[in-house]
């Protein structure tokens, strides 16, 4: 996270390769149910043994003494509509819910957050020197209005993207971040809006932040936890 | 650590049907496959069996496909397994096992009858229940270095080599051999193979059902990973895997669906000159180890057209991809190609959320076979055609029966996928269903709450 600061987002996780690097986020939405970003992974074939989730710490390589630290491999992948780029990992075991790991919101169908709605994203992923990258850092965006992105991306928005207005300040994902949460907050509770995918530039000044939105695939979503 | 169906061909859900005046067949007898194997290979007068696989009954047969007045017969009962020597048309080692139905010598002569003794007249080789020494078929029972033989019609001519192929030689391939189905089922150093559909001695993750279109047939050397030749796993149990010597074809195939500025299907066929990812991130060179250490070299790989460090689909997977020179992110799919329009529509698609689709499509968009909707295996459905009378939920064909806003899907035959979408596309793109604001009156429950002191003190 550029621009970034340290931070707490009990749902954000972390995904580890076999060497045990963090190299994606993710989101806890449900106690054995993860959602990440297509482009994490390989292929929705990919043999994830030895892959795993660490949560429950603010620290990107914790020691063995974090007492919080939660450490589930990783069981399945299994890849959204192919528009989607999203995919969901069901852990090995359900994780322990606690002051340090909860569960983020689901929206519901289709709904779109209204613009200016302050939401954070949070991961972590690459700083470029802005924030100390050994934590969590979570950054806060404004929600952009859909037809405002449109403009400004040249009629490039798909209807399954949310954008985010480019700050001054040069806030935003990059490297690491990718799968990591948009996260809004509605009725009081934390809305899992969006997902972090790859961009051109980290944290772009001059153009809004591109993520899934989310709420377009909430039905597969529980369709697949269900099945 | 063979498996006694090492020694068999399977063919599923089939049936051999052997016309009334045959002998009658042998008595049921009980057991796994592998049993039913051990008591057919045990017995000279079987050639084939059926195995039950629901209650583990199997048939023995005195005859296979090839014998006279016999026909295959669809059954998803039974799967059929015919011993390979009685199958083979070509020949391993020597050929003394060879159980072919060829009766004709190298030069076009038909073979004398073993039993006969004119024109020529032999005492060594008498046909027996144990020699294989039957009709005029060719046979080696001398175990001749140029395999097998017969003597011969023409008086003048005695005995004459049949010229039978090797299996090694009897099927080519091309490329990498990713579409080599051929018949053999030995390594380069002489291990034989493991059946892909046992995981003994070695579990792997290749199993036919989930991979249907790989050819992934008893223990035939094939290439499901994009090795660079085929290989299979060895029934030696010190050596997980080993590559297996088939022929090259001669002639090289031409690459189909060559596509410069788009891609089709998975884009396999894609030769333009893409060479970041959609986020930008340049592509590493395919000739360059660094930063992604990788087995796809392009001197291995030559009908890949692995050039520069372009995308390129060499593995069969979804689209045009490539290891990018960021050493955080190792493959990233080249996903902003785009697609060419000549092939939207060309297949067949749906309307709408494809909820009235009455199509035949019965693949998951990765291609794997899916479950019959009445079926209970590999997984127990919660929609059947009775939860869902009224949604055409025929054989295993994609339907939509609960309205998913993605599409058709289906429940797959792959134990570890339940369900998928299927490859069809949407007619045209549907209007999108209005975004809902919602307003105020949205409530979650038992989600989304954090200790806010936390985040304090993280600041």
């Amino acid at each position: 996270i550029v621009g970034g600061q340290p931070g707490n987002s009990p749902w954000t996780v972390s995904i580890r390769n076999r060497a045990g690097v963090h190299f994606c986020g993710g989101s806890l939405v449900k106690e054995q149910w993860v959602i990440s970003t297509r482009q994490c992974f390989s292929s929705c074939d990919a043999d994830l043994a030895g892959y795993e989730v660490q949560l429950g710490t603010l620290f990107k390589d914790p020691g063995p003494g974090d007492p919080d630290q939660q450490t589930i491999p990783i069981a399945r992948i299994v890849c959204g509509p192919s528009e989607s780029q999203l995919v969901m990992l069901k852990l090995a075991r359900p994780a322990t819910l606690n002051r340090r790991v909860a569960l983020i919101c689901l929206p519901p169908e289709r709904y779109v957050v209204p613009a200016g709605t302050v939401c954070e994203i949070a991961g972590w992923g690459e700083t470029r020197g802005t924030a100390d990258g050994s934590v969590l850092n979570v950054a806060r965006l404004p929600v952009l209005a859909h037809g405002e992105c449109n403009a400004a991306l040249r009629g490039r928005v798909k209807e399954s993207e949310l954008c985010t207005a480019p700050l001054r300040a040069g806030v935003g994902a990059c490297e690491g971040d990718y799968g990591g949460p948009l996260a809004c907050l509605t009725a009081d509770c934390w809305v899992l809006e969006g997902v972090i995918t790859p961009s051109r530039v980290c944290a772009r000044t001059d153009q809004p932040a591109l993520f899934i939105r989310v709420s377009l695939y909430v039905d597969w979503i529980y369709k697949v936890m269900r099945m | 650590h063979r498996s006694p169906l090492n020694d068999f061909q399977r063919l599923r859900a089939t049936e051999l049907l052997a016309a009334p005046a045959d002998p009658p067949r042998l008595l049921p007898e009980w057991g796994s496959a592998e049993q039913c194997a051990q008591r057919c290979a045990a017995s000279l007068a079987c050639r084939a069996f059926h195995h039950d696989r629901q209650s583990q009954q199997c048939h023995l047969l005195p005859w296979t496909q090839h014998s006279p007045q016999v026909q295959l017969q669809k059954n998803i009962h039974y799967d059929l397994y015919q011993k390979k020597d009685y199958l083979r048309d070509c020949i391993v080692a020597d050929g003394s096992s060879y159980r072919g139905m060829r009766a004709m010598t190298e030069k076009g002569l038909r073979c004398q009858h073993w039993q006969a003794t004119t024109p020529h007249d032999h005492s060594r080789f008498l046909p027996s229940p144990h020699n294989g020494l039957e009709e005029n078929y060719c046979r080696n029972p001398d175990k001749d270095k140029r395999g097998p033989w017969c003597y011969t019609v023409d008086p003048n001519v005695r005995h004459q080599s049949c010229g039978i192929k090797k299996c090694e030689d009897a099927v080519c391939m091309t490329c990498n051999g990713e579409e080599y189905r051929g018949t053999v089922d030995h390594t380069e150093s002489g291990t034989e193979c493991q059946r892909w559909d046992l995981q003994h001695p070695h579990k792997h993750p290749y199993h036919p059902d989930k991979y249907p279109d790989k050819g992934l047939d008893d223990n035939y050397c094939r290439n499901p990973d994009s090795s660079e030749r085929p290989w299979c796993y060895t029934t030696d149990p010190g050596r997980e895997r080993e590559y297996c010597r088939i022929r090259f074809c001669k002639k090289r195939p031409r690459p189909l669906n060559v596509t410069t500025s788009c891609f089709r299907g998975k884009g396999e066929g894609y030769r333009g000159r893409v060479n970041v990812t959609v986020s930008g991130i340049p592509c590493q060179r395919w000739d360059t180890q660094t930063p992604h250490q990788h087995h796809f070299v392009p001197e291995k790989y030559s009908c890949k057209d692995l050039q520069e460090n372009y995308c390129r689909n060499p593995d069969g997977s979804e689209a045009p991809w490539c290891f990018t020179a960021r050493s955080t992110v190792r493959i990233a799919f080249c996903f902003h190609i785009r697609r060419c329009p000549d092939e939207l529509g060309a297949e067949e698609c749906y309307h709408g959320h494809g909820e009235s689709y009455r199509g035949h499509v019965s693949k998951t968009r990765k291609g794997i076979t899916c479950q019959p909707w009445a079926a209970q295996t590999p997984h127990v459905p919660q929609i059947s055609p009775i939860t869902h009378p009224e949604a055409h939920l025929e054989e295993n064909y994609c339907r939509n029966p609960d309205n998913d806003s993605h599409g058709p899907w289906c429940y797959t035959m792959d134990p570890r996928t339940p369900f998928d979408y299927c490859a069809i596309k949407p007619c045209c793109k549907p209007l999108p269903a209005p975004l809902q604001s919602y307003g105020d009156v949205v409530a979650f429950e038992q989600c989304g709450q954090r200790d806010e002191r936390l985040q304090r003190k993280g600041r």
